[in-house]
């Protein structure tokens, strides 16, 4: 922090290792 | 051609390598499972895209935000964050972007040369795991550090825990210096993975 950086994320999460396992698994 | 917004082109042009570097990293990088992803072809060069439509729509949202910061220079630090499952950083690649005073001209061979660039950044990242320290399972998350806050960026501040990495090691993987734009790129590995 400080030095007028600022260091932001989106609101939004990319999905999980397993969630995407588990749909490979359902095709 | 003369209107042309040269900005507007610098952030179409940096954020098309981003995605494609950011597929790639999570490829090399073995994030996700790579049944998810096919090879492509960009910048003359075989590359790794994810064909998962969830995790895409992320990538692109991501840089969809990210554009119009690159366009009016406002963005420093463009940062790939691949964390354990406890969400602590373990790897961060950080593209640090910046450009130099606007230009009023641009050619298509200026625009041809930052492509051979760019490739060779490609390059790199298709090799840095030869240099790099495997990583426990878990997940990422960009980032972005910028040097104003506008009140109307919906992104929120990161939390500590997922910034924050101890003595991280330094990896540079490359530099290009160019008329229209300067980047560097190097990962911070945490010693103890």
């Amino acid at each position: 922090g400080g030095g007028g950086a600022h260091i932001l994320k989106p609101l939004m999460s990319p999905p999980s290792r397993e969630e995407i396992l588990n749909t490979l698994l359902d095709l | 051609r003369q209107d042309l917004n040269f900005g507007q082109v610098v952030a179409d042009i940096l954020c098309e390598f981003l995605e494609v570097a950011i597929h790639l990293i999570l490829y090399v990088r073995e994030v996700y499972p790579s049944g998810i992803f096919q090879k492509r072809k960009k910048y003359n060069v075989p590359v790794q895209m994810s064909c998962h439509p969830e995790l895409n729509q992320y990538i692109q949202d991501t840089l969809h935000c990210v554009k119009p910061l690159i366009e009016k220079n406002e963005a420093e630090k463009v940062v790939v964050v691949i964390m354990d499952k406890e969400h602590h950083p373990v790897e961060r690649f950080v593209f640090e972007i910046s450009q130099p005073p606007l230009l009023s001209i641009s050619s298509d061979t200026l625009l041809s040369h930052v492509e051979q660039l760019l490739r060779a950044f490609i390059l790199k990242i298709s090799v840095c795991d030869a240099v790099l320290n495997n990583n426990p399972p878990g997940n990422i998350r960009v980032l972005l550090q910028k040097y104003t806050t506008n009140t109307d960026f919906p992104w929120i501040v990161a939390d500590e825990q997922e910034v924050h990495m101890q003595e991280p090691r330094l990896i540079p993987l490359k530099t290009m210096t160019s008329d229209i734009v300067k980047m560097q790129l190097y990962v911070e590995e945490r010693a103890q993975k």
